[in-house]
C-alpha cells in the first residue's frame, strides 16, 4: 500500500505524455474541427474492434474444447475400446482444483 | 501445457522397463515361453504416440528383463481385423504347439474373434504369424453389441478334455464373462451361462482366469483344478480403466465361478485391484519353464496427449510380478517383481535409521532415478500403546489414502516411508509411504499410499495419490519395496500384498539432481528404517540382430 501510494504522484507529475497531449487537443479542435469527426469514427472502430477482440477470443477456446471433446471421446472410443487418453481425468482434476 | 524441454523429456524414458523404441503401446498380448524364450506382443501403434492403427508388437527375452524388438508378429491385413489386430491369448495345445486367439476389429468395426498360429513351430523366435482361413471364429453373439465383444482369454482344460475359454462383454451395466467350448479352435459352442456377471459395473475387457494354489508359492497351469486350488476372475473395467479381480470358486460342471465374498466381487468399487495406481488391462501366463504364474500390465501415462507426441512415446510395461494367493491372509494375492530384476542390481547401500516425528533425512546413495530399495519399519512399542491405550484418540475409520490429504496429513502413527525423484530443496517429490491408524475395534490398521500430487512443477500432468488398506499381521514387521526407473514408480507393500504403480514426470528432480529422502510425518511416533539401496543398471532394450543376440544375458 504504502508504495503504490508513493508511486502514483510521481508517475503523474513527470508524465510528459499528459502534458503535450493537452497543449495539443485544443489547438487542433480549433484549427481543424473536421478532425472531430475522425476521432468520434477512431472512437467506434475501436470499440468495434475491442468487441470483435473479444468474440474471437473466445472462440477459439470454445472451438478447442469442442475439438478436445472430440479428441477424447477419439479413435479409441469411436472405434470400440476403452478410453486410452487422459484428458478427461486431467479436465476432472482441473475442475476439482478450479472448485 | 507445460512447456517441456528435450532435456526432460529424454529423461522419462526407462532404463529397464518394458517399452518399444518409440509410439504408442497397450495392452500385452499372449505372453508365452517356448524353446527358450519369453515372447511378448503388444498392442502397439507404429505411426504415433497415441492409440490408433493397433498390429501386435513383438519382442524376446532369455530372462523378462532384457527384451529384443522383433518385427511385428500381425498387422491388420484382413477384413476381419481391417481395423486393428487387438488384444489376445496364447493357448498351449497337448502337443506343446501354440494356438494364439485375438480380437479383430473388422472392416464395419465389429469385434470378433480369429485364430493364429505360428507359420514354423520349429522357429524358437516365432517370427511369422499365420490367420486361419476361416477366420472370424466368433462373432458377437445375439443380445450382445458389436463393440461389446473383446479380448479371449487363455484355454484351460474342462474334465470333459474340452478347451473352453471366456471373453469380456456387457448387458446394460452388467459386466459379464462369456463362456465358450471348443475342441479344435476353430469352432465353439456358447454356454447359456455365463462365467459370471456383476451388476453395475459396465464392460469388462481383457478379462483373466486362472487357478492358484491354497498352500504352494507356485504357480499353477491355466488348467489345474482340485481341492487345494482357489480360482481368480480378472477383469478391466471400461468405464473406470481399474483391473479387479476376486477370489472365489470354478465349477467345471457348467463353467461358472462363484466369489467368496460377494460384497468384494469383480468390478466393485471397495473390491481387490491388482495395484492400486495406474496398472491396467493385464494378463497372466504360466510360464512352464520355471513353474510360476506371472502377471503382466500396461502402465499408461498420466501426462498429456500433446506431451507425449512431443516426446514421441507412450506407455510402459510394469516389472513381469509372479502372483500367487496370500497363504496367510487367504483374501488377497501377493505380486512381487520377477526374481530376474535382480541381475540388474549394482552397488548397494545399507542403512539403519531412527527417525523422530516431523523428520526428513536425506539418503546419500548418489543419483536416485534408477534404484530399487527394500525396507522395513518398525514403530516404537511404546508409541502404539499411548495411541491405543488412548480412549480420547479416536478410531479413524474415515483415513482414505486417495481422499485424505496425501502425505501432509499427520497423524500420530503416520506417514512415513520414502520420499523418491526428489529434488535437493523438496520442491519435486513422490512419497511413498504408511499411515497406521487405529482403526475399528482399536486395531491396528495400515496404509499403503503414493502421493504424487507434488512430484513436479508441470502443469499438464494427472497427480493424484494412490493407495489402500494393506494387510499386516501379527508379529509382522512394515515392509516395503520400491523400484524407481525415471518416470515410473512400483511399489509393493507388505510384500506385494498392496501395489501401486505411479507415473510422474519431474522438472527438476532428474538426471544427477534425483535424490532419495527418508521422511516421518507423523506426529507422535518414532520410527526405524532398516533399508537397502540398489543402483540398477540399465536392461538396454533393443532390437533383435542375430549375430549379436545369439548370446544374450543368461537366465537367473
Amino acid at each position: 500500500m504504502a508504495r503504490s501510494e508513493s508511486l502514483l504522484p510521481v508517475t503523474s507529475q513527470h508524465d510528459p505524455l499528459s502534458e503535450s497531449s493537452s497543449n495539443s487537443i485544443p489547438e487542433t479542435r480549433r484549427r481543424k474541427p473536421t478532425k472531430v469527426h475522425l476521432v468520434v469514427y477512431s472512437g467506434f472502430l475501436l470499440i468495434a474492434l475491442y468487441i470483435t477482440l473479444i468474440v474471437t477470443h473466445t472462440r477459439p477456446v470454445s472451438t478447442k474444447g469442442a475439438n478436445d471433446e472430440k479428441t477424447v471421446a477419439s479413435r479409441a472410443r469411436l472405434a470400440g475400446v476403452s478410453e486410452k487418453s487422459n484428458e478427461h481425468i486431467w479436465k476432472m482434476s482441473d475442475d476439482r482444483e478450479g472448485e | 501445457a507445460f512447456a517441456w524441454n528435450n532435456t526432460m523429456l529424454s529423461w522419462q524414458r526407462t532404463a529397464f522397463h518394458f517399452q518399444p523404441e518409440k509410439n504408442w503401446m497397450n495392452d500385452p498380448d499372449g505372453p508365452l515361453f517356448y524353446k527358450g524364450w519369453y515372447h511378448f506382443f503388444y498392442q502397439y501403434n507404429p505411426n504415433a504416440a497415441v492409440w490408433g492403427d493397433i498390429v501386435w508388437g513383438h519382442a524376446v527375452s532369455k530372462d523378462l528383463i532384457h527384451w529384443l524388438h522383433l518385427p511385428f508378429a500381425m498387422v491388420p491385413d484382413q477384413w476381419y481385423d481391417a481395423n486393428g489386430v487387438w488384444t489376445g491369448s496364447a493357448t498351449f495345445l497337448d502337443d506343446g504347439s501354440i494356438v494364439m486367439l485375438y480380437t479383430g476389429s473388422t472392416d464395419k468395426f465389429v469385434q470378433v474373434q480369429n485364430l493364429a498360429y505360428p507359420e514354423d513351430p520349429n522357429d524358437p523366435l516365432l517370427l511369422k504369424w499365420t490367420k486361419f482361413s476361416g477366420n472370424p471364429v466368433l462373432e458377437p453373439p445375439p443380445g450382445i453389441g458389436d463393440k461389446d465383444f473383446r479380448d479371449p482369454t487363455t484355454a484351460w482344460k474342462t474334465s470333459d478334455g474340452k478347451w473352453r475359454i471366456t471373453i469380456g462383454s456387457k448387458i446394460n451395466r452388467t459386466g459379464i464373462s462369456l463362456v465358450y467350448d471348443t475342441v479344435d479352435f476353430k469352432t465353439y459352442e456358447k454356454h447359456d451361462i455365463l462365467l459370471h456377471q456383476v451388476p453395475n459395473t459396465g464392460m469388462w475387457e481383457c478379462v483373466d482366469f486362472y487357478p492358484v494354489s491354497k498352500t504352494k508359492h507356485h504357480g499353477l497351469d491355466t488348467s489345474v483344478n482340485g481341492p487345494d486350488v482357489r480360482h481368480i476372475v480378472k477383469a478391466s473395467m471400461d468405464d473406470t480403466r481399474i483391473d479387479h479381480y476376486a477370489i472365489g470358486t470354478y465349477y467345471d460342471s457348467n463353467g461358472t465361478w462363484v466369489p467368496d465374498n460377494p460384497s468384494i466381487d469383480v468390478g466393485i468399487s471397495t473390491g481387490l485391484r491388482y495395484d492400486y495406481g495406474k496398472f491396467y488391462a493385464s494378463k497372466t501366463f504360466y510360464d512352464q519353464h520355471k513353474g510360476r504364474r506371472i502377471l503382466w500390465g500396461w502402465i499408461g501415462e498420466s501426462d498429456s496427449e500433446a506431451a507425449d507426441v512431443q516426446k514421441g512415446w507412450s506407455s510402459l510395461q510394469a516389472i513381469p510380478r509372479t502372483v500367487v494367493l496370500d497363504t496367510k491372509t487367504k483374501k488377497n494375492l501377493i505380486q512381487w517383481p520377477v526374481k530376474e530384476i535382480e541381475s540388474l542390481r549394482l552397488r548397494s547401500k545399507k542403512f539403519h535409521k531412527k527417525i523422530g516425528p516431523g523428520t526428513v533425512v536425506p539418503v546419500d546413495v548418489g543419483p536416485a532415478d534408477q534404484i530399487d530399495i527394500e525396507a522395513e519399519f518398525k514403530l516404537k512399542n511404546e508409541d502404539l500403546e499411548v495411541i491405543f491405550g488412548d480412549d480420547s484418540v479416536e478410531d479413524d475409520k474415515d483415513f482414505s489414502c486417495e481422499t485424505s490429504g496425501g502425505a501432509t496429513l499427520r497423524g500420530a502413527l503416520g506417514p512415513f516411508g520414502f520420499s523418491v525423484l526428489a529434488d535437493q530443496s523438496l520442491s519435486e517429490q513422490t512419497l511413498v509411504y504408511f499411515y497406521v491408524t487405529k482403526g475399528k475395534d482399536s486395531k491396528l490398521k495400515t496404509f499403503f499410499c503414493t502421493d504424487t500430487s507434488k512430484s513436479t512443477m508441470a502443469n499438464d500432468v494427472v497427480k493424484p495419490v494412490y493407495g489402500s488398506f494393506v494387510p499386516v499381521l501379527k508379529g509382522e514387521k512394515l515392509t516395503m519395496r520400491i523400484l524407481v526407473d525415471h518416470s515410473i514408480v512400483e511399489g509393493f507393500g507388505q510384500g506385494g500384498r498392496t501395489c501401486i504403480t505411479s507415473r510422474v514426470y519431474p522438472t527438476k528432480a532428474i538426471y544427477g539432481a534425483t535424490k532419495l529422502f527418508l521422511f516421518n510425518n507423523a506426529t507422535d511416533a518414532t520410527v526405524t528404517a532398516s533399508f537397502k539401496v540398489w543402483q540398477m543398471n540399465s536392461a538396454f532394450i533393443h532390437p533383435f540382430s542375430a549375430v549379436d543376440d545369439l548370446v544374450v544375458p543368461s537366465s537367473t
